[in-house]
Order: structure tokens, then sequence, then C-alpha cells
């Protein structure tokens, strides 16, 4: 009578898919049921569905659900490998699996790239580059001139584009921040080498101990 | 000497993950 729809159902995870997730991840049984914890309380900070929404990453970076934010926009999007607008469980577990501390450098390397690559077009192009520049001094309240922001990207590209083509591929990417690490250094996450003491409620819902 | 333009956009507090794990 009323237009009636029912809620969506919140998907709930057995321990063999948790053992199955821990399988395919760098992360044990319990790390898992932590990072579960994390999940629940960030995908319920706005809709309680089970799910991440945008806002809901944003709210818990930025502290505030409104505004847009380039940077957090490829994050969302490289998380969401549905691509249909929210983070699953299973899709939170494989994107943090890269910022393990322990996790291949080839796989940190690899994301990194294809945050970068805005377009998805396999290279990172100067436009990108000089897009994400802007943004970052909007971002932080800097001022730089037109001069001056063409010269950071020319020296970027000198350094990092080897075969002077105009665009950054992924093997030239990967020669560049071998010789820079610290481009990587947001690709690492401590704070996952010990999941289990930030969120020690996991206790209550564990099936194993590790 | 100038900077690394991806010096610059690292920088970016989106970029920033470790903000999942602060406490309320």
């Amino acid at each position: 009578c009323f237009g009636y729809r029912p809620r969506p159902k919140k998907c709930i995870y057995e321990f063999t898919d948790l053992t199955r997730l821990a399988h395919e991840s760098r992360f044990s049984v319990n790390e898992i049921e932590a990072l579960y914890e994390l999940f629940k309380k960030l995908s319920s900070s706005i809709i309680d569905d089970g799910l991440i929404h945008k806002e809901e990453l944003q709210l818990a970076l930025f502290q505030t659900p409104i505004g847009s934010n380039l940077f957090l926009d490829r994050v969302f999007d490289l998380f969401d490998e549905k691509r249909n607008g929210v983070i699953e469980f299973e899709e939170f577990v494989h994107a943090l699996n890269v910022f393990h501390p322990c996790a291949p450098l080839e796989d940190k390397v690899d994301f990194a790239f294809r945050l970068y690559d805005l377009r998805q077009t396999g290279f990172i192009e100067r436009e990108e580059v000089k897009q994400m520049v802007i943004a970052i001094l909007m971002e932080s309240e800097m001022n730089l001139s037109d001069d001056l922001l063409e010269e950071i990207i020319d020296k970027t590209f000198d350094d990092a584009d080897a075969d002077k083509d105009g665009k950054i591929n992924k093997e030239e990417w990967k020669a560049f921040v071998l010789r820079n690490p610290n481009l990587l250094r947001n690709m690492t996450l401590p704070h996952l080498k010990c999941i289990t003491t930030f969120f020690p409620s996991f206790v209550y819902n564990t099936g194993v101990e590790d | 000497s100038l900077f690394n333009a991806f010096d610059l956009i690292s920088l970016s507090e989106g970029f920033d993950l470790s903000g999942l794990f602060e406490e309320d």
C-alpha cells in the first residue's frame, strides 16, 4: 500500500569466505576478521547496507561526506573492481592487500600507475599529470605560476619519459619509482601489519584462533 | 631544485589511506 521496498539484504560473510580471503591475500583469518570490523564501521557510517559508498570513504578520510576530490575518486574507482559504485568486502580486502607492508613492490607500482592513469589509456599522460598537480595545488591552497607549473612537469617528464614520446608507460613508471621510492610511500599502510590490535573486537565473532 | 610533479601529487589527502584507521 505504501510502496514498500525491502531494504537490501546485507551480505553476511561465512567463516569459509573469510578463510578463502585469507588464502587469497597476505592476511591471516584473524586479520581478515579484524578488517571486517573496520569494513562494518565504514560501511555503516552513512547508509547501513554492508557496502562502502564513496561518501563513506570520503567521510572516513576527510571527516566530511561533502565535496569532491580527484584523488579520492581514483582510489574509490580502483577499490570498486565491479565498477558498480560501491565497495564490497572482498574488493576492500583485495585493494588493502596491495597496501600491506609485505605486498610485492610490483603490485604497489602497478596500483600507483593505475591511480595516475586517469583516463585508463595505459599511459600517464602529460595532461593527466597537469590535471593532478592543479588539483593538489587547489587542495592544499598553494599558488604556483603557470611557468613554474610547466617547468615542474617538464622536469618530471625529462626524468620519467625515457623514450620522449610525451607519456609515461608502465616500464618507464617502474624505472622512475625505483629511482624515487619515496613516491610509493602512500602505497604501504603499516597499520595493516597489526590490524587485529586496532580492531580487537573481532575476537567476539572469530571462527579461529590464529 | 624543482619538485617532482609526483612528489606534489602524492601529498594529497585523498591518497593517504591511513585515515581509515583513525579513531572517531
